[in-house]
C-alpha cells in the first residue's frame, strides 16, 4: 500500500499522474 | 483592490485547497470508538500518506507550480509536507467541531505512542492558530506560502520560486487588508505562524525516530 512508500516516492508517483486512478 | 491577475490567483489556490482533501470515509476513520495504539499508528500513517497525495494535487494547481524545474517541484514538495499537513491538521481542531468530535482526535493521537514532548508543541500550534480565526482563503494561501519557499533543501532555482512565493504573499496581504481592517498586525502573524511551523518541522523528524524505535 502507499503507506510503505517513501515520502519522495509517494510525491513523485503523485506529480506524474494522478495518484487516485 | 486586487488585481485581476491577484484576484484569479487567489480564485484558483482557493478552488484547489477547497477541492483537494482528505478522503472523507478516512476522516470518519478517526472519529470511530475503537483504540488501540497500534490502530492509531496505522491510521495517522495512512492519514499522512493520504495528505501527502492530496498535498500534491493542491500544488499542481498552484499557477506556476508545474513551469519550475521538476527536481525542484519534489524538493519544495518533501520539504514542506509535514509544514502543509501540520497547517491542514490545524485547522482540523479549530474549526467549530461537535464538541465530542476534538476530543476523540486529541485523545486518539495522545494514545499513539508519540511522546508528550512532542504531543505539546503541536496542541500549542493549534491553540495559536485557533486564536488568529483565519478564514479558508487565508489557510489556502498560507499552505501555498508555507511550499513555495525557496530556502528548502536542495532547491536550485530559488529566484523563480521566490517570484511565485512573492505573488501569493502580496494577495495574502491585501486580503488582510481588506477583510481585517480592524488588525493591522494580522498579516505579520499569520507568517509569525510560519516559524513556529519550522520548528514543529524539526521536532516532526525527531519524533519518527523515537515513534519507530518505540
Amino acid at each position: 500500500p502507499a503507506s510503505n512508500l517513501g515520502l519522495e516516492d509517494i510525491i513523485r508517483k503523485a506529480l506524474m499522474g494522478n495518484f487516485e486512478d | 483592490e486586487f488585481s485581476q491577475d491577484q484576484l484569479t490567483l487567489l480564485n484558483y489556490i482557493l478552488d484547489a485547497y477547497n477541492k483537494h482533501r482528505i478522503p472523507q470515509d478516512m476522516a470518519k476513520q478517526l472519529l470511530q470508538e475503537k483504540f488501540s495504539e497500534e490502530e492509531n499508528f496505522l491510521l495517522l500513517t495512512e492519514m499522512a500518506t493520504s495528505h501527502v497525495q492530496v498535498l500534491v494535487e493542491f500544488t499542481k494547481n498552484i499557477p506556476g507550480f508545474q513551469a519550475l524545474d521538476h527536481e525542484d517541484q519534489i524538493a519544495l514538495l518533501k520539504g514542506s509536507a509535514v509544514e502543509a499537513m501540520f497547517l491542514r491538521s490545524a485547522q482540523v481542531f479549530t474549526r467549530k467541531r461537535p464538541h465530542g468530535h476534538t476530543d476523540v482526535l486529541e485523545d486518539r493521537i495522545r494514545k499513539s505512542g508519540i511522546s508528550e514532548e512532542y504531543i505539546t508543541p503541536m496542541f500549542n500550534f493549534y491553540k495559536s492558530i485557533g486564536e488568529l480565526q483565519m478564514m479558508q482563503e487565508e489557510h489556502a494561501l498560507l499552505t501555498a506560502i508555507t511550499i513555495l519557499s525557496p530556502d528548502r533543501a536542495y532547491v536550485r532555482d530559488q529566484a523563480a520560486v521566490e517570484r511565485l512565493q512573492e505573488a501569493v504573499l502580496e494577495v495574502l496581504r491585501k486580503f488582510c487588508r481588506l477583510r481585517h481592517p480592524r488588525e493591522p498586525q494580522h498579516f505579520a502573524r499569520l507568517l509569525g505562524r510560519l516559524t513556529e511551523l519550522r520548528t514543529l518541522n524539526h521536532h516532526h523528524a525527531e519524533m519518527l525516530l523515537s515513534w519507530r524505535t518505540s
